[in-house]
C-alpha cells in the first residue's frame, strides 16, 4: 500500500 | 516594539481561516522585512509558510526581531470582533506577553481594543531547499478547491498527473471512483479553466486530500493558485497574498512501500 511519508524527511531541520 | 496597520481586516482573517485548522499554535516572526510564519501540523505531514512583508503593509515597524507565540483559535475569535473593513493594528513591545489589537472603524468613529496573551512555543524550524520544479500548474483557486472537494466524496487520496495535455486528478474509493482532468492550452473562450502549465518532465504523484482541504481554505485570498510537483518531493501549494506576500503549504507525498 502507499506510505503517508513525514516531511522532515524531506526537509532538514534549520 | 513591533507594529503592523492593516488597511483592512479582513486579510488578517483569511490568513487565519487559512492556517487555523493545520496549526493550532505558532510563532509569529517578526523583523525589520515583516512577519513570517512557518509551522508543521501536529503529524508532520504538512508545512504552512506565511510571508508578509512590512512595506507593503499600510504602516509597519520592528526594531529588533520578535517571535510572537500565538494560539490561531484565540486570534480568529479576536479577528471576529473586527469587521471586514475596520482598519487593524497588531502591536506587541519587546518582552511583551501580550499582543495588543485596535480595530478601527471605516468612519473613525469606532475603536475597539483587545488584548491576548502570548505563548512559549517551543517549534521546530525546518530548513526548505530550493527546488527546482518538474511541473508548476497555475489554476483558478476556486476549481481548485471545487475539485480537492468533489473528489473528497470519492476518495481519501488524489493522484496527480501532469505531462503535455494537462493535469489530472484521480480518486479511488470503496465505493467508485473519479476523475478530473484540466486541458493545459485553453481555448480563448471565455469560461474555459484558463490553467497555465510550466512543464519539464511529466509527474504522477498521490497526495492525501484531507490536507488539500485544509490548504484549499486559502481561497478567499487569491484568485489563483499554483501547484508545484516534483517526483519524490513534497506537493508546494502557493496563493499569493496581492503584493503583500503568500501563503504556502507543503504535503508529504504517499509513497508505495
Amino acid at each position: 500500500g502507499e506510505a503517508q511519508r513525514s516531511l522532515t524527511l524531506f526537509f532538514r531541520r534549520a | 516594539m513591533f507594529e503592523a496597520t492593516f488597511n483592512q481586516a479582513s486579510i488578517l482573517k483569511q490568513v487565519l481561516e487559512a492556517t487555523k485548522d493545520l496549526v493550532n499554535d505558532a510563532n509569529w516572526d517578526c523583523s525589520a522585512e515583516g512577519i513570517a510564519l512557518q509551522a508543521m501540523d501536529s503529524s508532520h505531514v504538512s508545512l504552512v509558510s506565511l510571508s508578509l512583508r512590512g512595506d507593503e503593509l499600510a504602516s509597519y515597524r520592528c526594531e529588533n526581531q520578535i517571535s510572537l507565540g500565538i494560539n490561531m483559535n484565540t486570534m480568529t475569535k479576536i479577528l471576529k470582533c473586527a469587521e471586514n473593513n475596520d482598519r487593524t493594528i497588531i502591536r506587541a513591545d519587546d518582552d511583551a506577553d501580550v499582543m495588543v489589537f485596535v480595530f478601527e472603524s471605516e468612519g473613525r468613529d469606532k475603536t475597539s481594543k483587545y488584548e491576548m496573551k502570548l505563548m512559549d512555543i517551543d517549534s521546530e524550524h525546518l530548513g526548505i531547499p530550493e527546488q527546482e520544479y518538474s511541473a508548476t500548474v497555475q489554476m483558478s483557486s476556486k476549481e481548485f478547491s471545487r475539485i480537492v472537494r468533489d473528489l473528497s466524496t470519492i476518495g481519501e487520496n488524489v493522484e496527480i498527473t501532469v505531462d503535455k495535455e494537462g493535469i489530472t486528478f484521480g480518486a479511488k474509493g470503496e465505493s467508485g471512483s473519479g476523475t478530473v482532468s484540466l486541458k493545459s492550452n485553453p481555448s480563448v473562450d471565455e469560461g474555459s479553466s484558463n490553467i497555465t502549465i510550466d512543464l519539464t518532465d511529466s509527474v504522477k504523484l498521490n497526495f492525501a486530500l484531507r490536507y488539500l482541504t485544509f490548504f484549499t481554505k486559502a481561497a478567499p485570498l487569491s484568485d489563483n493558485v499554483s501547484l508545484s510537483l516534483s517526483a519524490d518531493v513534497p506537493l508546494m501549494v502557493e496563493y499569493a497574498i496581492g503584493d503583500v506576500g503568500f501563503i504556502r503549504y507543503y504535503l508529504a507525498p504517499k509513497i508505495d512501500d
